[in-house]
This record gives structure tokens, sequence and C-alpha cells, in this order.
């Protein structure tokens, strides 16, 4: 099946998004 | 944004007047990315924790010990920091290892990895990643060349990869590097 992957990128910007 | 797995955050502190499982507390467990930046926002950076002190980040059903059925066989791959690099370095790094395990940076191999433990000790600190088959050499070294990039390791420095069951023997005794 299909692995979600998520980059570094992705996951800083989800820390600073409100 | 739903993770592919369910993590679970554990912390140990060091009572001698406990046994060693007595002291490991499970924080909390969570599957999105919005609570993991929520739980890292609230709890202490590594580099403010007393010596003796860890923090886990385990796959939820995963115990971050040795003896677990999904631990025994496998081992992990190492960076020691020296004394002075706590409050240079730790917090970085052990961010880095959090956001690789979340977001699955082995790919495939992503399923051979357990977790990831912060040891905060006077000696020194270590960060390490924890993978379940110590045999299984194409993803142990997949996942400890793309580990070291992700941690920004110059190309000069090697981190070691150690079977738990020679840990376990008090063997430091390297299995693979990269």
């Amino acid at each position: 099946g299909t692995r979600i992957i998520y980059d570094r990128k992705f996951l800083m910007e989800c820390r600073n998004s409100p | 944004h739903s993770l592919e797995n369910r993590w679970a955050l554990w912390f140990f502190k060091n009572d001698s007047s406990q046994a060693w499982q007595d002291n490991l507390h499970l924080i909390i467990k969570f599957d999105t990315v919005e609570d993991f930046w929520a739980v890292y926002g609230h709890i202490q950076l590594a580099s403010k924790l007393s010596s003796g002190c860890d923090y886990a980040l385990f796959k939820d059903g995963i115990r971050p010990m040795w003896e677990d059925s999904r631990n025994k066989r496998g081992g992990r791959w190492l960076v020691s920091l020296a004394k002075h690099q706590r409050h240079s370095k730790l917090d970085r790094l052990w961010l880095e290892t959090l956001l690789c395990l979340i977001g699955e940076s082995f790919e495939e191999h992503s399923q051979e990895v357990c977790g990831a433990v912060v040891n905060i000790r006077t000696k020194g600190d270590k960060i390490s990643v924890w993978t379940r088959e110590a045999e299984n050499q194409a993803s142990v070294l997949h996942i400890g060349h793309v580990y070291k990039q992700h941690l920004g390791l110059s190309t000069k420095a090697i981190i070691g990869y150690q079977a738990h069951a020679d840990t376990a023997t008090k063997s430091t005794r390297n299995k693979f590097v990269v």
C-alpha cells in the first residue's frame, strides 16, 4: 500500500501555520 | 494531517530507589502532524532535562526497551555527543530525528524502524534510532545513510550501529558504520 511520507519542509511549515 | 503510524512518547527519569521499568512513563500518543507539534510545544526541550532522563518516541505497541519482542533482534544507530554539544546541537538533532520518524523519511525501510531515544547524561548525551532486525543489512544501512544525511553530519563523521544483543552483554562493537 501507499505510505504517508512528509518531508522536513512540510513538517516545519505545519509547525508555523496558525 | 494523518501520520503513517501512531507514535507514543515516553519519559524516563532515573530514580535508583525504583525498578527500571517503574521509572518509565508513557506521556502521550499521537497520530497527526498537528498533534505532534502540540506535544512538542508542551514538553521540555531535551537539553533542559536532568541528567539520567530520557525521551523515547516509539511506534504504538512497541515498548522502548530491548526486551520488547519487536526490539530484541534489532539494534540502534547511535549518535554520541560531546558534553559541550548539549547546548549547541542536541535539541536540533533530536528534532531532526523525530521528523525522520513521523515523516517516514526512510521510505519502504521505515517499516524496520521501531523508535528513537535521547539519553541525557553527564558524560555525554546520546541519540539513537532503533530498528527491529539487526540482520536486515540493506535496511539498516539505508536507514543509517539517510539518517546521517538528515542530521547534517559531516561525511567525515562516523556513526555506528550496534545490535541490542551485543549492547546487553556490554559489548560496544559496531555491527555497521556509515
